[in-house]
């Protein structure tokens, strides 16, 4: 599903060069379970930038279904953005102005949902992340944990075929974290693929495989043997 | 130090009302080490809010030294908030268009330091949370713990008298975490006050006290017994 072969994203700041990613190998198949780790400023939120079609690297290549996401023209981007990968930022990127029923909205406007189905849908999604009594409220009228499980029901109300999720519980405490993932185990089940980078130990052990970053590079990638 | 007696917070949406905070009663000595847990939505970040002088209470009372908080002026406040209190927000609230550098001088700017030994004491700070290479870096050009960790740094450099921290350590891995919380407990080693929200029942431990809200009310308060 997923092919990144030397994929490498530089940031040049006057004379210095921070080498974000250098140089990923990385395949991962069709309804897999891969959890990332690394140390802060590793590279792992810039990783799940570019699987999500949201950046393009500096050098390497990208296949998604075989496909080069770099000959893919913008149309072509944004409809795998909006209808195939469902994405949970570590800043959430909630549209400040809008209530929580609206954000979670927002992807479906864009697949098209009739306003009915598009209000019912947006509704029930945020009920399964526990916030039913919060649908409008705005972002500065919810808390941490429920700002980012706002941004969570946003990306799983379209029922994504690739989830990407950026350190999904870090303001959660645990049982609600532990809902969260319940939520992706479902997910999962259905035959999704679920890419979750976490600080978590607790979390990455959720996944089946464990990926680890350091200064951009991959350093470990075990699969997890299962009884 | 710090007597809360009653303190309460509703938010009125309509017809509604949301009690985020429910009848406070507490009291916190000098020189204490107490951390806050609690469920997603509880409460803690408004209490937090409250004690930092950031915000103001719907009924209650706020004695901070035995003085009445409601009855201090603007300016009194400002004086407090910038010299007197140092505040890592869950959400970091860093200037967007200010280098590392730049966000960590502002509280040093407050309390009236000259340009130079503004810049080498931000510049220490920002060493001591490991991004001395940094610097120049704008909150958009960091990682989401890199950021996290410019708002710590931003709190430490006035070597603040009462340390108030949400969530410090949530976008942060295990090490980097290990290592802000080894400066707090150098900060409370030199007899400062420390009040730190967590989820991470690690980060509670590390505490001499720890208060549990729920639904807006202490449910829990719980003096670690010391070897
Ligand atoms: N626009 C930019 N310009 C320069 N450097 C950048 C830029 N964006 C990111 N970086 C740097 O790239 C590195 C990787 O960033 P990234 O956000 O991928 O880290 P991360 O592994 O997600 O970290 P964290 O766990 O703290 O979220 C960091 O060292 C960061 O400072
Ligand atoms: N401006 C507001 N208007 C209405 N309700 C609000 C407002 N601000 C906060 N709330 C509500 O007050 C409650 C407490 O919020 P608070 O941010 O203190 O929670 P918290 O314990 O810090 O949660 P978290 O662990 O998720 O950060 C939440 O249920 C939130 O929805
Ligand atoms: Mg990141
Ligand atoms: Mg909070």
């Amino acid at each position: 599903l997923i092919e990144l072969r030397g994929l490498t994203k530089v940031y040049v700041m006057g004379s210095e060069e921070v080498r974000a990613l250098d140089g990923i190998d990385l395949d991962i198949d069709r309804a897999e379970y891969v959890t990332i780790m690394g140390p802060s400023g590793s590279g792992k939120s810039t990783l799940m930038n570019l699987i999500g079609c949201l950046d393009t690297p500096t050098d390497g290549d990208y296949r998604l279904e075989g496909e080069l996401v770099s000959n893919l023209d913008d149309d072509e981007l944004a409809a795998i953005r909006n209808r195939r990968i469902g994405f949970i930022f570590q800043t959430f990127n909630l549209l400040p102005r809008a209530t929580s029923l609206e954000n979670v909205e927002l992807p479906l406007i864009y697949a098209r949902v009739t306003p009915a189905d598009r209000k019912e849908r947006a509704a029930q999604a945020l009920t399964k992340v526990d916030l039913a009594n919060r649908l409008d409220h705005r972002p500065n009228e919810l808390s941490g944990g429920q700002r980012q499980r706002v941004a969570i029901a946003r990306a799983l109300v379209t029922e994504p075929s690739i989830l990407l999720a950026d350190e999904p519980t870090g303001n959660l405490d645990t049982k609600t974290g532990n809902e969260i993932m319940a939520l992706f185990q479902q997910l999962h089940a259905d035959g999704q693929t679920i890419i979750v980078v976490t600080h978590d130990p607790a979390v990455a052990t959720l996944g089946e495989r464990t990926i680890r970053l350091i200064d951009g590079r991959i350093t470990e990638d075990v699969r997890q043997t299962q009884a």
